[in-house]
């Protein structure tokens, strides 16, 4: 799975993911990449899109429940990924990366690691796979 | 007034520690790629919308990852993508599932937002959308690579369904069949 998130100076978001799913996959079988607030979502706090075992992140809706936390709970962007990665779904099970609409940059995992990268316009940039590398 | 951002991912999983630099330099090189292609573009003045898809197209067009030309084959050794897009400010959003042919399913699942008063089609309809809106499609031949056979045949020995990266291992297989590891 692949996927991209972005805002821009004014706060505008979007975000978009795209896979082929699993690796000996039912045909016709469809993953979270497509269902919006599962693998993707995006409004005007944030935009999310997540990556790793389809079903868990449908049953844990976790793109729409990371927006929800900021939406309805008042949490930051880090800390409402971070809750939804922890507890909304199993261990070993999900990565995700998220911007927020004043620019604020989270890519929480899971799983032993996640090919990801980010930057910002404050100069921060990071390219990593697994944890603290 | 706040600043730009921008995150992208290539896929989760049990990725080993230990991964052979030919196969974690090509795709840290591939990040790095399309993550300047998008500081650009944000740099430029591009819309997010435009800038995810670019990216995102970037990234399908790259072998060694899930999607488009990397995308990793069916029981049946086929190909079925899946692709999504949502517009923060409009929630507008689009999605595809089940093509076979189409190079880069982000523009088509962006077409379904823009070019119709749905949000998600799948399948043949979703092949038949693409050709009447002149989107680049090859024969799904094109999609079907040597590692990604590979890859299935060794899940198929495992009797497993393989997340992203995930080494297959002989264990168990779940009562329902249809089971994953990661």
């Amino acid at each position: 799975t692949v996927g991209c998130v972005a805002v821009d100076s004014a706060g505008n978001l979007a975000s978009a993911t795209s896979t082929g799913g699993y690796v000996n996959k039912m045909v016709g079988r469809i993953g979270d990449t497509p269902v919006i607030g599962a693998g993707t979502y995006a409004n005007h706090l944030c935009a999310i899109s997540a990556t790793g075992k389809g079903e868990d992140i449908i049953r844990g809706t976790v793109a729409r429940d990371v927006a929800a936390l900021m939406e309805y709970k008042g949490l930051s962007l880090t800390e409402a990924a971070a809750y939804v990665v922890d507890q909304s779904v199993p261990r070993g099970s999900c990565g995700l990366v998220a911007v927020s609409a004043n620019g604020e940059v989270t890519m929480p995992f899971n799983t032993t690691g996640m090919f990801r990268a980010c930057a910002s316009e404050d100069g921060y940039s990071e390219i990593a796979i697994w944890p603290n590398n | 007034m706040v600043g730009w951002a921008i995150a992208l991912h290539g896929g989760a999983g049990d990725i080993p520690i230990d991964l052979p630099d030919e196969r974690r330099i090509p795709r840290e090189s591939a990040l790095r790629h399309c993550l300047d292609l998008g500081i650009s573009a944000l740099k430029s003045g591009k819309p997010p919308l435009d800038v995810a898809e670019l990216v995102v197209r970037e990234l399908e067009n790259h072998p060694d990852f899930n999607a488009g030309k990397g995308s990793v084959l069916t029981a049946q050794g086929t190909v079925e993508m899946e692709a999504s897009i949502m517009d923060g400010k409009t929630k507008r959003c689009g999605a595809v599932s089940g093509l076979t042919t189409v190079v880069n399913p982000i523009s088509l699942a962006r077409l379904v937002m823009e070019k119709t008063p749905h949000i998600y089609l799948a399948f043949d309809a979703a092949e038949a959308f693409a050709r009447a809106h002149g989107v680049e499609t090859v024969d799904s031949s094109h999609f079907i690579t040597p590692e990604n056979i590979a890859r299935l045949k060794q899940a198929k020995e495992f009797n497993r369904v393989q997340l992203d990266y995930t080494v297959p291992s002989p264990k168990v297989p779940d009562n329902c069949g249809d089971s994953q590891i990661g």
